[in-house]
């Protein structure tokens, strides 16, 4: 059924498409899928250091996007978003016993890594508590804070972030909301990101975050902390402020 | 006498068995003057074989589709049948007594997802919309 069409044969150079060799096809392929170019070689981590927290964190979030079923546990933040980046921090700072109150956990992550024009859509600070007994059974008050300016003479500027509440023998993930965060770090691109934990009891007192739990650096790998960026790409990649 | 042999050559190369059934109104300009037919290939993309897999922590590979052959207005050998397509639709619609109708659209696409390893360990989850041909007009 094909009817003739007038055709202009010198409108278009004529080239052979041809037969590729399937590596030649597929960076072929590969380049106009947008897909990165080759990943560089990573920064040698000795496989006993390097975290396995976020990467594990992270496959369950791919399974959840490439799982058409729906029949997984909902990821929230997921749907939106069209790039997700898990940090590990960089540095760990602990003033904790030994110091005057308050005790804190500082941590600091290279956010260099993302890519320009990305507009965050959420991003966490996840953290593994274990259970405490000391106090045992009590209520503790956990709020995170961006450290927004480091001062050597005085206490550095924080902006708060999250609050969470829960009981010293609780046991699992503890995620804090630091999309707040975002604005800031979006525009200092260069600058680390510094979160600081403080941990409280229900009458105030401070209390060491080790003590109540909260595993840092050196925890074991699979429990190590990490943050986790939700991003799209956007025009302005800074929200709107509320 | 040579030239009786001639208008025999091209009638027998119109009669080529027509190897793909799906051809568009392409139909002629496909096959003519001894021209490998336009035909829809499937490529595996593996990370295994790119070496990736040190980087890559999830698909493995994933498939994709292309056309390979004589197509009657490859732009230039680096486009696969999406990007042809998209560039003679432009065309097209500029010229379109003289460029015709393309074929070769994509007819179906999906998302592709890829979680991998930066340069400093972060891990990355990229979904990329529309990316894997599926299908095309060709086919």
């Amino acid at each position: 059924g094909s009817s003739h069409l007038p055709r202009s044969p010198h409108v278009f150079p004529q080239h052979r498409l041809g037969v590729r060799e399937p590596r030649d096809m597929q960076r072929e392929i590969r380049e106009v899928l947008g897909l990165p170019g080759r990943p560089r070689s990573r920064a040698p981590l000795a496989t006993a250091q390097q975290p396995a927290s976020a990467p594990l964190f992270m496959l369950n979030l791919y399974h959840a996007m490439t799982d058409d079923s729906g029949n997984g546990p909902p990821q929230p933040h997921l749907h939106r978003a069209d790039l997700i980046m898990s940090f590990v921090n960089i540095v760990e700072h602990d003033r904790t016993l030994g110091y005057q109150e308050p005790h804190w956990k500082e941590f600091h992550f290279d956010l260099t890594q993302i890519p320009a024009g990305e507009a965050v859509t959420a991003a966490e600070f996840r953290i593994y508590k274990e259970p405490s007994t000391h106090p045992p059974n009590t209520t503790l008050h956990i709020s995170m804070f961006e450290v927004v300016q480091e001062r050597s003479n005085r206490e550095s500027d924080l902006f708060f972030l999250d609050l969470q509440t829960l009981r010293s023998g609780d046991e699992g993930w503890l995620v804090l909301d630091i999309t707040a965060a975002s604005d800031r770090w979006l525009l200092n691109h260069n600058k680390d990101l510094g979160l600081r934990l403080y941990v409280e009891t229900e009458d105030g007192h401070s209390l060491d975050p080790g003590l109540a739990g909260l595993l840092g650096q050196t925890a074991p790998r699979s429990r190590q902390p990490f943050m986790v960026g939700f991003f799209k790409a956007s025009q302005s990649p800074v929200r709107a402020p509320r | 006498t040579a030239r009786p042999l001639k208008k025999k050559k091209l009638n027998q190369v119109n009669q080529l068995p027509n190897s793909n059934k799906h051809l568009g109104i392409f139909d002629d300009g496909h096959g003519s003057l001894d021209r490998e037919v336009c035909r829809r290939h499937e490529l595996y993309v593996s990370f295994r074989d790119l070496g990736w897999l040190d980087s890559v922590i999830a698909p493995q590979g994933y498939s994709a589709y292309y056309c390979a052959g004589e197509c009657i207005y490859p732009l230039n050998s680096c486009m696969n049948s999406t990007n042809h397509a998209t560039m003679q639709a432009l065309v097209h619609l500029m010229k379109p007594d003289i460029v015709p109708k393309v074929c070769c659209v994509p007819t179906k696409l999906s998302a592709i997802s890829l979680l991998y390893y930066d340069r400093n360990n972060n891990v990355i989850l990229r979904r990329e919309r529309n990316m894997v041909v599926q299908a095309c007009g060709c086919h």
